[in-house]
């Protein structure tokens, strides 16, 4: 499904340079329920971005599903992100002067679906991750933990075949963060593609595979057997 | 040191009232080292802001230092801010226009700390958190985690003596997070006042005292024998 090639990716400040990706390569195929860790600063959330078609890479070759991205327009690549991609962002971004609802409805409005069963799907995603009585909240009016969690709601909200999830128990207590990786532990199982980045082992657990950066490259790799 | 009693803080959002803190009373020392835990949504933010002096809860007495704070100013209780206490942010808080050197300046040079000075002691601390080679990047070309090691750098720059830390570490992978708390648990065996939110049991450990707040409650305060 996911098919990157060589890819660098690096930002230019004055006269430094920081390689952010430094020669990636990587295969995902639908289904899989992988953890990609590394050190802070190792290139995770540039890489989340390049694999949601949020970012593109400055070398190297993206395939999804068969096509190479790299023929997209910025029409088709928008349209190709919110319907096959939902994203858990490590700062969660949230439009600040929507309520929770509202965030949650956003890619459906995008997607073209129906104010009702925008309302319903919305509701019944924030009350799956416990903020049934917060839909009514801003962001500003909102716990971390809880922001976090509305913007897993809103990744799940166009029923995306692949979710990338930048460090989505960051901000949550355990007894949450376990809801939540139940939550994400079901997605795998109906067979979506779920790719978490994540710094704590008991999380990575969850997944089959654990892809490890450090510098800008892939340095493991490692697939554990079932059972 | 810090004496809260019968503290309330509520917020009301149209019809509905969220009882963010619902009666807390709460002593720490001078030289105190706190873990504050409690699920997503149980007031721990809220009752570091009050803490910090940087809100006023709606009812209850909080004396710093055997002041009444309600007796204070706005003016004088920005100046206790700066002075006495050093604020990490859950959301890191940064100014997105300053560079990670001049955000970690920004505290000194409010309390009329010399250029020189402010650039050497704001690059040396930079540098303790490991990021000598960022210092002038902006937030948004800064990692998650690296943003949330500068807001760090900028609590310690005035070297205040009580330290509030809300979840220091939820965005570093275990190698660099295991670094800051090195990092506090020295600043508490100096015999600053340390308090840190955190939903990690390994970081909690570090603490010689941990308060677990629920629902705006606090439902437990434990003290660990040292040795
Ligand atoms: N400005 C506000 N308006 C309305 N409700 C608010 C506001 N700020 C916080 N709340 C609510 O108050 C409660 C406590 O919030 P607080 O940020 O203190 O929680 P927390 O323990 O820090 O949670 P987390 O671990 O998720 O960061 C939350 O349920 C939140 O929805
Ligand atoms: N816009 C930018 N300009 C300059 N440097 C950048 C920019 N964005 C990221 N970087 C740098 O690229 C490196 C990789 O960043 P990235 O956000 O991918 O790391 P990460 O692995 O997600 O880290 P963390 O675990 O701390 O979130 C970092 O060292 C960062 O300083
Ligand atoms: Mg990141
Ligand atoms: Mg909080």
């Amino acid at each position: 499904l996911i098919r990157l090639k060589d890819i660098f990716k690096s930002y230019s400040l004055g006269k430094t340079v920081v390689r952010a990706l430094n020669g990636i390569s990587l295969e995902i195929s639908r289904g899989e329920y992988v953890a990609l860790m590394g050190p802070s600063g190792s290139g995770k959330s540039t890489l989340m971005h390049i694999l949601g078609c949020l970012d593109t890479p400055d070398a190297g070759s993206y395939f999804f599903d068969g096509t190479d991205t790299a023929r997209f327009n910025d029409r088709e690549l928008a349209r190709l992100r919110n319907r096959a991609f939902g994203f858990v962002f490590q700062s969660f971004n949230l439009l600040p002067r929507l309520s929770a609802l509202a965030n949650v409805e956003l890619p459906m409005l995008y997607a073209g679906v129906g104010r009702r069963a925008r309302i319903n799907r919305a509701t019944e995603l924030l009350e799956l991750v416990g903020l049934g009585d917060r839909l009514r909240h801003k962001p500003n009016e909102l716990s971390g933990g809880e922001m976090q969690r509305v913007a897993i709601a809103r990744a799940l909200a166009n029923e995306p075949e692949v979710i990338l999830a930048d460090e989505p128990t960051g901000n949550l207590d355990s007894r949450t963060g376990a809801e939540i990786m139940r939550l994400f532990d079901r997605l795998a199982e109906e067979g979506k593609t779920v790719v978490i980045v994540t710094h704590d082992p008991g999380i990575a657990e969850h997944c089959r595979r654990i892809v490890r950066l450090r510098d800008g490259e892939i340095v493991a790799d490692e697939s554990r057997r079932s059972g």
